[in-house]
Parts: C-alpha cells; sequence; structure tokens
C-alpha cells in the first residue's frame, strides 16, 4: 500500500461520506443521478464477488463493506425514502444507462486477462465503473444551481481516480511485473470523462462562483 | 511473480 493508493482510497471514501450526509441528513438527493448510483451498485456486486473466499487484508474485506453497504443504501434511499425520493429530478436523469451495462459486459467476454466467471464479471466491473460517472455528469450539465456537496462529491470521485492512477506508475516502478493493462486503460478512460468537469469546477473556485457546466 | 488474479485493489 502506498501514499497514493491509500490517499485514492480516502477519497473515494469521502465522496460516498458527502453523498450519505447529503441524504441522510439534509434528506434530499437533489442532482444526484440515480442512473450513476445503480451502476456503482452494480459495479461493486460484480467485482467483489470474492469478498468472503479471497481474503487479502482486513483493511480490503472493511473497505468492500463499506463500498457495497453504502452504494445500495444510497440506491435505497433515492428509490424508496418516503422524504428523500420528493427531490430526486427524475425527469432530468433520463440517461439510458441500462445501454452501458450490454456493452460493457460484451467487452469484458471478449476482452480478458482469463475466462473464468469472477474473472470476467471483475473485468466487467472495471468496464462499467469507467462510464458509471455519465449520467452524473449528464444531469450536472441540465442542473442550473449545483449545490456544493453535490459539486464536492464528483470533484472526490474524480480526485480517487487521478491518484490511483499515480498509483499505478508508483507501482510500475517499485514491483516487479506490475502490469495490468485491462486496469489501466480503463482507469485512463475513466479519469478522463472528468477532465471537463474539473476544468469548471477550478474555475467556479478560483472566481469564487457557484459551479455551473455549460450545455 | 505476483498472480494475475489477485486483485488487491478496490
Amino acid at each position: 500500500m502506498n501514499i497514493f493508493r491509500l490517499a485514492g482510497d480516502m477519497t473515494h471514501l469521502f465522496s460516498v461520506l458527502v453523498l450519505l450526509l447529503k441524504i441522510h441528513t439534509i434528506k434530499s438527493c437533489a442532482g444526484v443521478s440515480l442512473k450513476t448510483q445503480e451502476l456503482y451498485a452494480l459495479v461493486f456486486a460484480a467485482r467483489y464477488l470474492d469478498i468472503f473466499t479471497n481474503y487479502i487484508s482486513l483493511y480490503n474485506t472493511v473497505m468492500k463493506l463499506i463500498f457495497l453497504g453504502s452504494s445500495f443504501s444510497i440506491v435505497w434511499y433515492m428509490r424508496y425514502h418516503k422524504i428523500v425520493r420528493r427531490s430526486y429530478d427524475k425527469d432530468q436523469d433520463t440517461f439510458r444507462h441500462y445501454f452501458l451495462i450490454l456493452p460493457c459486459l460484451l467487452l469484458a467476454l471478449l476482452i480478458n486477462e482469463k475466462f473464468t466467471f469472477k474473472e470476467v464479471m471483475w473485468t466487467f466491473s472495471l468496464y462499467l465503473e469507467a462510464v458509471a460517472i455519465l449520467p452524473q455528469l449528464v444531469l450536472l450539465q441540465r442542473t442550473r444551481n449545483i449545490d456544493n456537496l453535490t459539486g464536492q462529491y464528483v470533484f472526490l470521485l474524480g480526485a480517487y481516480r487521478a491518484l490511483y492512477i499515480l498509483n499505478w506508475v508508483y507501482r510500475y516502478f517499485t514491483e516487479p511485473h506490475f502490469v495490468h493493462w485491462i486496469t489501466w486503460v480503463s482507469g485512463l478512460v475513466q479519469t478522463l470523462l472528468y477532465a471537463d468537469f474539473f476544468y469548471y469546477y477550478f474555475q467556479s473556485w478560483k472566481n469564487n462562483q457557484k459551479l455551473h457546466l455549460p450545455a | 511473480v505476483e498472480s494475475d488474479d489477485d486483485h488487491d485493489e478496490l
């Protein structure tokens, strides 16, 4: 475990906490894409199939449980909580997220490191995570007033991805035989999707203005 | 050599 990896995991954790804080205390999910949250729940379910069979460390297991638990509870809140679900921007959140799932599954069946069920599901989760933010980015673009917590949530998610890339660079130079093309390419694609958001996030921060993404 | 299916990242 290097500092970039730990910082990446912590930013990921904070992003989830920020979102849960917004939903749990303000009882609002305005500006949050349920489509993206459902994709993340699917991503973690597919990726952590080995949670009880492949023990890596206590840290690893606890983090997996947190990401699984938080992603499914966020989906539950947005769909079924009687107050929270009223604030969901259903009419704005129209991205056809189902159309992302099938291509990712096909790609995982075609391009993987090993053709086993667990390995294909793991690869599928990487491809799906790479594009899972898209519905959220589209929703942000449509939202007139992006509140601070939603902006911070997306910023932290992007920061987590950027830190993971630094982690891979570090591991490449410090660990022999550390080559993972599938992880790297899908991770890079995922991070690039945040480039536009980052630009406007820093602009609004620099000019001390409210965040607003041009259509 | 580390095994390829040892996914130690989250």
